[in-house]
């Protein structure tokens, strides 16, 4: 298993906001 | 002489002069008509008053109202200059796809260095951005023409006496051969950086420009890539987007105020997805409603993305552990998630519970829950919800719940793995 991308995170939408440091995340079919 | 010009002290502006004092009116009045202009007399308004005046009372009251004026005058330029630093935040977007095509089961971006198109691995766990480069001592094939300095007229050395060469150590944990140097100051920044996997990139540091979807940024600080090797596909590089100085988040901070997202598509029907840059909340516009967890702070860990788990769920039923409530990294080019050994048991034992009946496979290398799938077509998977701080839950995508070990489906095993101890 190398660097693989992260299939458990597939159709979200992350959000990282590093000014107000937090993370968002939504359902999203991309 | 030349450099000075004389102030007669006895006759300064507030001297006051018997004519003014004098004076019954203050009204101006029209001094004449041109064509197209009209003249106004201007008058002091102190010197106009006709009453006797307190000089010294006048001018410390003048000098008062004139400090008031000044910091009037400073607000209005604070709120200005914020409201243009507000508009100069921009956004973009740049798709992203599957690396299948380029033999990488991570996920691409195409981004311009030097206007030259480079495809990048996009990596929140790590921060430095990096291509292969010319003259290459030892490179892994990659698809399309490497990275060449020598011809792009913005490409710029960083020096080992560099802010930019220190702060690399804080990044990468790698000092290069600078330190060594001696005094000598004048020689490349050399940058090391070993990934988890046994990957490794080695080369200089430089500054180039890059163009991410329609925003050209100058002078990014990347890694020029010489010694590379490891499981990198056909990929030129690799896109750093965690958060230490010089991840692109921090270098590109007041362009896009240090906000990112990702929609990661599925790799099965070449779907793209997208990698967005800035605060357009256009972008979220197919998306449920966003939830928020707080970034957990760790001085020691500064480079990584760390939420707060709180719980989790198999089925809609809530599983229950005391080791929730603890620091868990996020990382786009992590695919199996690791928990502690208590709070895998319990999503272990529960989805044995829910996904039962199926014949099971032995363990395969971290992996220990696996099944033997292949006499099925299709089957129905229990919804697994990882829940951080604030209630914002991550619902595990269906093809993220199993890895194939095997493509005809004899061995595929839960996606999730053990820490070897509780607070590993």
């Amino acid at each position: 298993v190398g660097i693989i991308g992260n299939y458990q995170q597939k159709n979200q939408r992350v959000i990282y906001d590093t000014t107000q440091e937090r993370l968002g995340i939504a359902g999203e079919n991309c | 002489v030349d450099q000075k010009k004389i102030l007669s002290v006895h006759n300064n502006i507030w001297s006051p002069k018997k004519s003014y004092e004098a004076s019954s009116s203050c009204f101006s009045r029209s001094l004449g008509k041109g064509r197209d202009s009209t003249a106004l007399e201007m008058k002091h308004r102190e010197l106009c008053s006709g009453k006797t005046i307190d000089w010294g009372k006048k001018m410390r009251r003048a000098l008062l109202l004139d400090n008031i004026r000044v910091q009037s005058l400073q607000l209005r330029i604070k709120a200005m200059t914020s409201r243009t630093t507000e508009q100069s935040v921009s956004e973009t977007q740049i798709p992203l796809t599957s690396g299948i095509k380029l033999e990488t089961l991570n996920y691409i971006v195409t981004v311009e260095l030097g206007g030259k198109n480079m495809s990048l691995i996009v990596d929140t766990g790590s921060d430095l951005t990096w291509v292969q480069c010319q003259p290459c001592r030892s490179c892994y094939n990659q698809q399309g023409p490497l990275y060449d300095p020598s011809v792009s007229s913005s490409y710029k050395t960083v020096f080992c006496n560099s802010s930019t060469c220190q702060d690399l150590v804080a990044a990468t944990g790698n000092s290069g051969p600078c330190g060594g140097n001696n005094g000598v100051v004048k020689t490349s920044c050399e940058y090391v950086v070993s990934y988890g996997d046994g990957s490794y990139t080695r080369g200089d540091l430089a500054s180039e420009s890059i163009k991410l979807g329609d925003t050209k940024l100058e002078n990014l600080v990347f890694g020029c890539g010489r010694n590379n090797k490891g499981l990198f596909g056909g990929a030129s590089g690799l896109m750093g987007l965690g958060r230490s100085s010089v991840s692109l988040v921090s270098q590109t901070l007041k362009t896009f105020n240090g906000v990112f997202s990702y929609c990661l598509p599925s790799l099965e029907d070449g779907a793209s997805g997208t990698l967005s840059f800035g605060n357009d909340s256009s972008v979220y516009k197919n998306s449920t409603s966003v939830s928020y967890t707080p970034l957990v702070q760790n001085p020691q860990l500064r480079s990584f993305y760390i939420l707060n788990l709180t719980g989790a769920s198999i089925g809609g039923v809530e599983l229950k552990s005391s080791s929730f409530g603890r620091g868990i990294l996020i990382d786009s080019g992590t695919v199996i998630t690791r928990l502690p050994p208590s709070i895998y048991k319990a999503v272990k034992t529960e989805f044995l519970k829910q996904f039962s009946g199926f014949p099971s496979a032995p363990g395969y290398s971290i992996l220990d829950t696996c099944f033997n799938l292949t006499s099925y077509e299709d089957i129905s998977i229990p919804t697994i919800k990882i829940i951080f701080e604030g209630n914002a839950e991550l619902e595990i995508d269906v093809t993220g719940v199993f890895y194939f070990v095997k493509p005809d489906a004899s061995l595929v095993c839960l996606a999730f793995a053990s820490l070897s101890y509780e607070n590993e």
